[in-house]
């Protein structure tokens, strides 16, 4: 399988924490202090075995975004590059270039900031935009900012916003096979946007080393589904769905720039 | 004792929650969804009774702020009142008009997001121009994102950041008197910059009623000093150096606006 997954939110949103928490690996360095003055792409590949199937995993980050005083275009960048992957497969289908590893864009995790509001400005304008080039996944980072009754909120009121300006996010199939897969998938898909919470370190509980954040008041563990939608957003994502994500890409959104571009 | 406290930050960090933690009131609405386009300014008072002293509080908040796509101009209606309040004052005591309730603001909340990082290019430029405008009193808003670990590289980084741009944040005097209050407010000096959480939920703990916050891996206390910094900053900035803050603002930014003023 290769999977390419784009992560967009602005700094310190705990994305690379995440990103290293799902595939439990440091393909994502914790980059300090210094915000770069435009949007820039970096991608990052690894090979992994996750759930008994083998990964070539590409995680193309995109720092900078949202973090300048002036973030009117910020997007651009990040169309770009995903217009470019689409290109460049058109231009192998079409025997015009010799074959480029394939970038093309499977998903993108769109980090929400758990303000307990609603969606800012530019993440309704932005989500939009990329909604028509990308499957979009939202995520509200940082979850465990929210207790339970604050969660539930802000997820409808997310909802409401991404319904209301017709942003069209990446949607779950559901799954027909047994009645307890069934069952499992329609609970994991009503905790959409996921909250997620992720953790570099690790700490011992009840003899068991998991991954955690570990406040004065409590630890609060990564994969406790009490806790925050981790669980669900991987085994989503990386399990039930793999498949799915790349053939929307491949029959939707590659098909969508071929027509465009042949149109031209 | 009239005191007059301006509040800075993006939508969503927790500024209503927090001032109204300080003053157990609820002067603060909980404004929900709709961001404003522009920043606005608005001016609340209350008649309160704080440590045995009658304080005629105003909050002034700054919906908007940050929060909008491009955010270059978001400081100029912040200035602008920031000097109409010493303008007010000018005339007044020039005799050229009647008395207006004296809003000059004595110092700024300016909450910054809990990154984990540093500080934002936005927060570094328009700290810089608060802060020789009005006493600023930086704050870590939503601190109970952060491990303990955390706080403390998060604060050097951005005492760090603050020194190297040369943003002179107001400094608390030492206090002088006995020991104790020597030592106390050396130690709540030392938090700088205080990393707050605030509560609009009153939870019964050990039979106590206090302000917390409920997670399902533990309960975040509000006026619990290892939990946060709100004691140290309500006791800071309301008890131990209410008259000072007046005073820095009365002869270093008034005389400053005045000298300006009355040059050309
Ligand atoms: N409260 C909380 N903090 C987190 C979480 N994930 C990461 N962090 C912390 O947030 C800071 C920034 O994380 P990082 O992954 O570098 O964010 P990025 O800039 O979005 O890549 C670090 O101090 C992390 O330990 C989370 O789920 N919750
Ligand atoms: N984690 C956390 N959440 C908070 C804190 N203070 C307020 N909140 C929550 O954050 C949300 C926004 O708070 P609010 O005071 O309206 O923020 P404002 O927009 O900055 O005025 C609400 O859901 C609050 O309950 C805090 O200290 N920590």
């Amino acid at each position: 399988f290769i999977l390419t997954i784009m992560v967009v939110g602005k700094s310190g949103l705990g994305k690379s924490t995440l990103i290293n928490s799902m595939f439990l690996t440091d393909i994502c360095e914790y980059v300090a202090s210094i915000a770069p003055k435009t949007v820039s792409i970096e991608a990052k590949s690894v090979s992994l075995r996750e759930n008994g199937i083998n990964l070539l995993l590409t995680i193309v980050d995109t720092p900078g975004f949202g973090d300048s005083i002036d973030n009117t275009n910020c997007l651009i960048p990040i169309i770009e590059f995903l217009e470019k992957q689409h290109d460049n497969h058109l231009k192998l289908e079409l025997g015009h270039s010799t074959p480029v590893c394939d970038l093309r864009v499977h998903c993108c995790l769109y980090f929400i900031q758990p303000t307990g509001h609603s969606l800012k400005p530019l993440d309704i304008q932005f989500m939009k935009t990329l909604s028509n080039k990308v499957n979009i996944i939202p995520v509200i980072a940082k979850a465990d900012t929210l207790t339970p009754e604050e969660r539930t909120e802000f997820k409808t009121q997310i909802m409401k916003d991404i319904t209301e300006n017709d942003i069209k996010i990446y949607e779950f199939p559901n799954l027909l096979g047994d009645i307890e897969e069934y069952k499992q998938n329609k609970l994991f898909k009503s905790k959409v946007p996921f909250a997620v919470m992720g953790a570099n370190t690790v700490i011992e509980i009840n003899g068991k080393k998991v991954r955690a954040r570990k406040y004065a008041w409590g630890t609060a563990e990564v994969e406790n589904l009490e806790h925050c939608d981790f669980v669900a957003l991987k085994s989503m994502l990386l399990h039930k769905h793999l498949q799915d994500v790349i053939d929307v890409t491949d029959n939707v959104f590659y098909l969508d720039y071929k027509r465009n571009k042949l149109a031209q």
